[in-house]
């Protein structure tokens, strides 16, 4: 699930990591969709990583944030989350149930925050707070071009002290098995909230075709690690901790929703 | 006047601006000083222009904008427009009147819009329609340095496209009286709305001493004409059109508001 305020380049990032036009100008993304009321809209696609082929659903919620009263806006959203639960459960509960009960649940949220430098807005810390008991919360500071390297370490850090003073647990990427995976991992976990850049534009630089955005001073690589964290966004999320996010969404978030419902 | 919501680089653009730390640590920016209440706030400074002592007063609205729900956040800035407006046609309306009055009229309102890349925000929308009658609107996109040259050329058309939909007036550079002056001009304001970049660094580069932003892939000039319009808008509102911005506040918004005001 993608969420965040319009023009904070979610379309652009959600193309960028799966190296597809989930949106393009024929289906267009959330902030060119945008309707009256807030609805939850989804995205079917598939893509292959290793020669494996992974069917995933992008859901998006077009206008969140975007209006002058912005108050509950984080409620569809909510209601989405919960009625894919409840789908399970009805699934799960029933007398003959199918072996595989087919999983539409949110394994993960990206949630954007607006590169400002100074701070989360209260909108961010309202959908966080309610939000993170439900899903798993990876919060990624948007257009990270946005800011210079001291800018982003300062505005990281104020994020993460936010965060921590509202009591709100977003996803942590925990160990591995693979022991050298683990090291390198370690500093790579250090640079959370990953800062992204992405883009629709690929150039070509000498023999290389580079996925990239150019200004008149210079050209910001989004694969780039000097330039921002989008390739360890992209590689934890899909090949080393895609299982996890299942994981924890089946084990925990999941089983809290069940037990609240079940003891009524 | 400033307006904005928090972390629009407001505060940057005044130092960078003014050449001076209107907002520093000692006396921080209005993004720093958000009350629970919004409060229009004003700091007194003195520039000197070609040789010209100006006394100026940096007004600006801590808390714009940045709430979750947003409604009427423009009435403190409506209202202290107008209060300058009444405390004028007070001092004007006596009968033993000072030879000068005290002039604390708002003779420009720079309006800053987020670079989402989209178009204007209902906020955008709301605030200068209520604003444009009572004051000089200058709308300007922030953090350009977000922007390639394609998006902000595609973004300025966007925002011009609907200002002229909602039927709101900015204020427009008229032509000046020097015909040399008037020809340069021309090209530059074809680049209405100005974009701009503000830095609180100063890099030496070479052996010159250059305002910019510093990223990994290249360095953003706050003064390069390739780079924003920041020149531009300096150069226009200190220099060329500061006494335009005086009269038009005076002969056009201040007489609309006191022919209402008499009018009862
Ligand atoms: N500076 C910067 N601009 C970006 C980035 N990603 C997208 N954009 C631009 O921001 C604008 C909005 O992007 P879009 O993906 O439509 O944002 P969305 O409204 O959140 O879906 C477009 O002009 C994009 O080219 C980024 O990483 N950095
Ligand atoms: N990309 C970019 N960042 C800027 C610019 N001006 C200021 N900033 C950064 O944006 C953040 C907020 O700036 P500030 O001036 O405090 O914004 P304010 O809240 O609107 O007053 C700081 O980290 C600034 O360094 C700019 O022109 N471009």
């Amino acid at each position: 699930m993608v969420v965040g305020e319009s023009g904070l380049g979610k379309s652009t990032l959600t193309n960028s990591l799966f190296l597809t036009d989930v949106y393009s100008d024929e289906y267009p993304g959330p902030s060119q969709r945008v309707k009256k009321t807030l609805e939850v809209q989804k995205t079917a696609l598939s893509i292959t990583e290793n020669g494996i082929k992974l069917n995933l659903t992008v859901v998006d919620t077009p206008g969140f944030g975007d209006n002058v009263n912005n108050d509950k806006c984080w409620d569809p959203i909510q209601s989405y989350i919960d009625q894919q639960y409840d789908n399970y459960l009805n699934q799960e509960s029933r007398v003959n149930r199918p072996v595989h009960i087919h999983d539409t649940r949110v394994h993960v949220c990206l949630y954007f925050i607006a590169p400002s430098g100074h701070g989360l807005k209260p909108l961010d810390i309202e959908f966080m707070r309610r939000l993170h008991e439900k899903v798993n919360i990876v919060p990624l500071i948007a257009k990270a071009d946005t800011m210079t390297p001291d800018e982003c370490h300062d505005f990281k850090k104020e994020i993460l002290r936010e965060i921590q003073m509202h009591n709100i647990n977003i996803y942590e990427f925990p160990d591995v098995s693979d022991e050298e995976e683990n090291r390198l991992q370690k500093k790579l976990k250090q640079r959370v909230p990953f800062a992204v850049i992405g883009s629709n534009v690929v150039l070509q630089i000498n023999d290389r075709r580079i996925r990239a955005r150019q200004y008149p001073w210079g050209i910001a690589e989004v694969e780039n690690e000097e330039h921002c964290d989008f390739k360890i966004l992209r590689d934890m999320l899909i090949r080393t901790h895609m299982q996890d996010l299942i994981d924890v969404t089946s084990s925990v978030h999941y089983e809290n929703f069940r037990a609240k419902k079940l003891a009524g």
